[in-house]
């Protein structure tokens, strides 16, 4: 699978996609969506799609893509491998979300959360499939939070389009076994092949499975948080376990609109109108200084 | 170690190369608040500068490989030393005498008040808010508010032309400096040049003085 | 120059998290 373009920039999202069979133009399609990675700490979080004709799902199930969660990654990229082999008649599309674009999206002044950047990514892929003119007639989709209001949200965007969303639908549907491979596949590459910008010295990269409650993780974040930088950009800041281990480790930072406890006040309001002695209030700068933010200088 | 991030005119950058200590941070009375501030002292050139610091909050500083919190920025600029020594004159104005100024400009909280003494251009301007006699060759100096007031009216006078060549917003309406229709110069009249000139030189003077000089 | 205040004043390893660009 060529990565090349998240390995040159790995710091957004990059989609990656199959030729579209021929076939998929002319014959009713089933699609499938499913995510690899959502769970870790580290690395990105891949969504793929896979599709192919309702005449050919037989042929894909034989392939044994349905057990994807028992495979090692060497079968996985083995049968990954068989799905391309089987270009004809099968399609596939990922995009490969970095760290960095989940960490900025849940830490943002907007906040824009998982479920939310999962649901989009889906919709997107979806949308990209339709647009290079699969004719996709059935979309299975394993659910992101509650099946009811994504099967709804996903059925109003392609009301032309049957929309079934099922917990565990990666077992239930070849098509979406399919995409469960290519989108692991896609996060074991991703995560082998990472380049870190950050210089790190003698990097190690036994950082155990990326899972938070890992302790070869936990070991690794503590490692290499920098306390002015925090972590590399391999690790998802927003993650509880990243968080907690800035908040020990790391300097505190201030933004403009973290609300400080120390905020000097206006005062009371009422200190405007009752008289409550001479407020001591100091000769203010000239406007021409309070414009400019600019004050002497009392001490350096 | 705290670092500070200094924007100084380019000539003091040779300065502080020449001569070991050629700049000096010092700490000197406000004339405006009678409460310390710091100057910058210009030994080669006999130069004083005032230092006004740029302070928005929630800023650092990337220092080579160093980060320094608080992201003020520091500016050094002329001020007239004449301001300084006003605030000693009117101090020792109370005992209505004539003093030799090394009498006059005595201070146990800024004791650097004695580099003012090095400044050769200010004995000369000394007469613009001063009276002065001289005895056996030594010169005796008295504060004198006419003087100093005809003083001040120049310089608000340069301050006011100042103003108006940089188009600075005098208007006392709510402007945003972004936005300024064309015929800003025309909007902002005479008077309002006159009074926020007079308020941007107030901010060298004490209380009184600024009071005086309004009426003046 | 940072949008944010780090609340220390310390070495750091400026070089290696950020590529100065004009």
């Amino acid at each position: 699978m060529d990565l090349g373009e998240l390995e040159r920039d790995n710091t957004g999202r990059c989609r990656v996609s199959s030729p579209v069979p021929s076939v998929c133009r002319t014959e009713p399609c089933a699609l499938g969506v499913d995510e690899a990675g959502r769970g870790p700490v580290l690395g990105p979080m891949v969504y793929a799609i896979c599709y192919c004709p309702l005449s050919r799902l037989a042929d894909l199930e034989a392939l044994k893509v349905a057990d994807s969660k028992t495979l090692s990654e060497s079968e996985r990229e083995r049968l990954f491998e068989k799905i391309n082999q089987d270009g004809d008649f099968v399609g596939w599309a990922l995009d490969v979300l970095s760290p960095n674009l989940i960490s900025t999206s849940m830490l943002g002044r907007l906040k824009y959360n998982l479920n939310s950047l999962s649901h989009d990514t889906a919709t997107g892929l979806i949308q990209y499939a339709l647009d290079q003119g699969v004719n996709v007639t059935q979309v299975f989709v394993d659910t992101v939070g509650l099946p009811e209001t994504y099967q709804k949200r996903l059925q109003d965007c392609f009301p032309g389009i049957e929309v079934t969303v099922k917990a565990k639908a990666d077992a239930l549907y070849p098509v979406v076994s399919a995409a469960s491979i290519c989108a692991k596949v896609a996060r074991d590459q991703a995560v082998r092949d990472w380049r870190f910008v950050e210089e790190l010295q003698d990097l190690d990269t036994d950082y155990g499975s990326g899972y938070p409650n890992d302790p070869k993780t936990k070991a690794w974040l503590k490692k290499y948080v920098e306390p002015v930088f925090g972590f590399p950009q391999f690790v998802r800041f927003s993650w509880r376990t990243a968080q907690t281990i800035l908040e020990k480790e790391a300097e505190g930072v201030t933004w403009e609109d973290t609300p400080t406890e120390d905020q000097d006040g206006a005062g009371r309001i009422t200190s405007y109108f009752l008289h409550e002695g001479p407020r001591a209030r100091p000769r203010l700068p000239h406007r021409y200084f309070q414009e400019r933010g600019l004050e002497a200088a009392s001490t350096l | 170690v705290r670092q500070h991030v200094f924007l100084l005119p380019e000539h003091l950058k040779d300065t502080s190369k020449k001569m070991k200590n050629g700049l000096m941070f010092i700490k000197l009375v406000s004339p405006c608040s009678g409460e310390g501030a710091m100057y910058l002292f210009n030994m080669s050139l006999q130069q004083l500068f005032e230092i006004k610091v740029f302070k928005e909050k929630h800023h650092s500083w990337f220092i080579n490989e160093s980060v320094q919190s608080g992201g003020l920025l520091h500016f050094a600029t002329p001020v007239d030393p004449l301001f300084l020594l006003l605030h000693y004159l009117m101090k020792t104005d109370k005992e209505g005498k004539f003093q030799p100024l090394d009498q006059v400009v005595v201070d146990d909280m800024y004791p650097d008040c004695v580099l003012l003494l090095k400044l050769p251009a200010l004995e000369k301007q000394l007469r613009h808010v001063t009276e002065e006699k001289e005895i056996d060759n030594k010169k005796y100096y008295k504060y004198s508010k006419e003087k100093t007031l005809k003083w001040l009216e120049k310089k608000v006078n340069q301050t006011k032309a100042a103003l108006k060549t940089n188009n600075v917003n005098v208007g006392n309406r709510v402007q945003s400096t972004a936005f300024f229709s064309g015929d800003q110069v025309a909007s902002d009249n005479e008077e309002d040049y006159l009074r926020y000139a007079h308020g941007l030189v107030s901010d060298y003077i004490p209380k009184e003085l600024s009071d005086d000089l309004a009426k003046y | 120059l940072l949008p944010c205040e780090v609340l220390a004043s310390r070495p750091a390893p400026v070089r290696r998290f950020f590529t100065p660009a004009v």
